[in-house]
């Protein structure tokens, strides 16, 4: 099983145009491995963006650095992968 | 497991095998309502099935739902269960389905994408794609939902193999998506067609490859604001709506965009509940919430169509 241990989910506000055109910068960054849940559409609509745990202090870094607002939405992948495959075995037991 | 569909736990997530099992329970203890329709195998050499829900007749009109295109968007397969149950509870006590089912038939493919399903339960939760190779890349998969023959290649979808909406190597390629317009273009009269995603809260129409608006976008916008105000209807969650091109993003290739080149004229998609905390991973506790709302959406854009036959 792939392990998620330590993924983030970050929501990202890009405030304009500017800030938009910057995370995409980041999603053209492959070695970041970055899994976009929502993608960068425009100015105002929320970006969430998994990140891996190597990951996760560059692209803070990043988003700090170009003063782009975000927030934690999951504070750990795994730990929430972990309850929803309890309460499956639960269901079927 | 459950040994009847009034015993099946719909307030969690399933495998396949459940999924399929459940789908073999409803059609026997329905034989003279609901069908299973093999109409393909994927990729990896799993049966593509779909349920058929007709009260009799031939050549009948009608209308297409799917859920689990994206195979890491749990809610909607499990929200697809649901569906059957409910168009099997409610077809007699229900005067709006009644009405529906005695004029048009209802499709349902609850996993769209049997094998990204199957390997997001055995070995990566987050998978989106097919599981299908392309020749000369490491990487797997490609987005059922840039494959369609609809401004195929187009900005807003990926050359990419390694891409999460990488559009596969022509229109088509992947079996999954080639299966269903297969059977589309086969049967003729689909006269709705509805592909349910999730997560981000959203009831949209074509197109996405272009800004252009459709030729039918006023009433589709009438019929999506219908559809969205009886969905909040019940739980307040709150839907936007729109074209998907001016709504969120331009994206090339997808479902509705060829559905609705196709002829038909009533093309939605939906993307479902958003707690605004968990996105692909909606706590089990909302799948049943989730579903019960975007029925009353459902039964909107049917109803409609049943009564705005072309």
């Amino acid at each position: 099983n792939e392990n998620f241990v330590g993924h983030q989910v970050l929501r990202i506000s890009a405030a304009d145009e500017a800030q938009l055109q910057k995370v995409k910068e980041l999603e053209d960054l492959e070695h970041l491995k970055l899994d976009f849940w929502r993608d960068p559409a425009r100015a105002g609509i929320p970006i969430d963006v998994r990140v891996p745990f190597p990951s996760v202090q560059s692209v803070k870094a990043f988003l700090e650095y170009h003063d782009i607002s975000y927030e934690i939405m999951i504070e750990d992948v795994q730990s929430l992968l972990d309850e929803e495959k309890q309460q499956m075995a639960a269901f079927q037991a | 497991r459950a040994l009847s569909t009034d015993t099946f736990n719909y307030a969690t997530y399933h495998t396949l095998d459940e999924i399929y099992e459940f789908m073999d329970l409803l059609v026997a203890e329905h034989p003279q309502l609901v069908s299973k329709i093999q109409i393909g195998n994927t990729f990896e050499g799993r049966p593509i099935h779909v349920l058929k829900f007709s009260t009799g007749g031939t050549n009948r009109p009608a209308i297409w739902i799917d859920t689990g295109i994206h195979s890491r968007e749990w809610v909607t397969q499990a929200s697809g269960i649901w569906f059957a149950k409910k168009i099997t509870k409610d077809y007699r006590q229900d005067d709006t389905l009644r009405v529906i089912l005695d004029n048009m038939d209802i499709f349902l493919e609850i996993v769209t994408n049997p094998d990204g399903f199957a390997y997001t339960h055995k070995t990566n939760r987050m998978w989106r794609k097919t599981r299908s190779r392309t020749p000369g890349s490491l990487c797997v998969g490609v987005d059922p939902n840039r494959n369609w023959d609809a401004g195929f290649g187009k900005a807003g979808a990926s050359s990419n193999p390694c891409s999460e909406t990488y559009h596969g190597k022509f229109a088509n390629s992947e079996v999954e998506v080639k299966s269903i317009v297969d059977f589309v273009t086969k049967h003729g009269k689909i006269k709705a067609f509805i592909s349910i995603h999730s997560y981000s809260q959203l009831l949209l129409y074509p197109y996405g490859y272009t800004s252009d608006p459709a030729p039918d976008k006023e009433e589709l916008d009438q019929l999506a604001k219908s559809a969205v105000s009886a969905l909040t209807s019940l739980h307040g969650t709150k839907f936007k709506y729109g074209s998907i091109i001016d709504t969120i993003y331009q994206a090339s290739g997808s479902t509705i965009d060829w559905t609705y080149s196709q002829g038909i004229k009533y093309s939605f998609t939906f993307e479902l509940r958003d707690t605004g905390l968990r996105g692909f991973l909606l706590p089990a506790s909302q799948i049943i919430p989730t579903a019960e709302e975007t029925w009353l959406a459902l039964l909107k854009i049917m109803d409609h169509t049943s009564k705005h036959l072309y």
